[in-house]
């Protein structure tokens, strides 16, 4: 028996969004840890990867672990059904070939279940080895959607270049080039403002805009953002869901051919 | 001239 519940369905509605544009289906594996998900975009140039607590939910229970694939756009339909403000229960049988969702208003007048087919995904895992960046920097969420939004606009790249003296984006193309360079915050009131750098070694890497922006669909979980770089390897961007885990996303950069 | 590299050029099968 697998059972998960969440005091507010917003919040399995924003995980949603942040992977649905990536992803068509995944697999969620579920054990007494909570739940996770990995898996590669369709082009397999980026990776997604989602960690929930199991004492992040309200309720968790998993007898057995248990591996269930969902069609993504099926769970949107379902999850569109349920009001920000309910609760939601997500409730599978071992070996099941079904999960329930269940929504519950909050005076408890309004109870609703969808019941959706499971599928069966080829599973893929990638190991990803522990890595000490060269460059880590952390800054608000939103912040880093406006840059990406806005760069897209001028190029199908861009360029990050991280120093000690703050952290550069560039972008151009047939319009002209643009340039948003941010500089460690020296003082903030409150530290989602904050833009902090830890660097061992400068970094300038390049990445597809098409992939920076379908991360950014992230930004409603997370007052914070962090990218992870080093030469060669990997951009990892992270958001932390507060109190129920987080949200990595790994894309590969583009190199000189 | 700037080449898309695959995810799976860096990270192997579990």
């Amino acid at each position: 028996m697998f059972e998960a519940r969440l005091n507010a369905a917003t919040t399995l509605k924003k995980v949603l969004d942040a992977i649905k544009d990536l992803l068509n289906e995944a697999t969620f594996d579920c054990s007494d840890a909570g739940i996770q998900l990995q898996a590669m975009d369709n082009s397999h140039v980026s990776l997604v990867s989602l960690t929930l607590r199991s004492d992040g939910f309200d309720k968790f229970r998993c007898d057995r672990n248990l591996s269930m694939g969902m069609n993504l756009g099926s769970m949107s339909k379902i999850l569109k059904c349920a009001n920000n403000e309910d609760t939601v229960t997500m409730k599978a049988q071992d070996n099941a070939d079904t999960v329930t969702f269940m929504f519950e208003s909050q005076n408890h007048e309004k109870v609703s279940d969808y019941e959706m087919k499971l599928m069966n995904l080829d599973q893929e895992h990638l190991g990803i080895p522990e890595t000490d960046y060269s460059c880590v920097v952390r800054m608000p969420a939103m912040e880093f959607a406006r840059i990406c939004r806005d760069l897209s606009q001028f190029g199908e790249s861009v360029i990050i270049c991280c120093t000690k003296e703050g952290v550069k984006f560039s972008a151009s193309g047939d319009v002209g080039s643009a340039n948003i360079k941010l500089a460690q915050t020296s003082s903030v009131d409150k530290e989602e403002e904050a833009v902090t750098i830890e660097m061992q070694e400068p970094v300038s890497l390049t990445f597809a805009c098409r992939y920076l922006n379908a991360f950014t669909k992230a930004t409603p979980l997370s007052n914070q953002v962090q990218l992870s770089m080093s030469a060669d390897v990997p951009l990892v961007v992270e958001y932390r869901i507060p109190d129920l885990g987080h949200i990595r996303y790994y894309l590969a950069p583009k190199i000189e051919e | 001239n700037l080449e898309q590299k695959k995810i799976s050029m860096y990270y192997k099968n579990k």
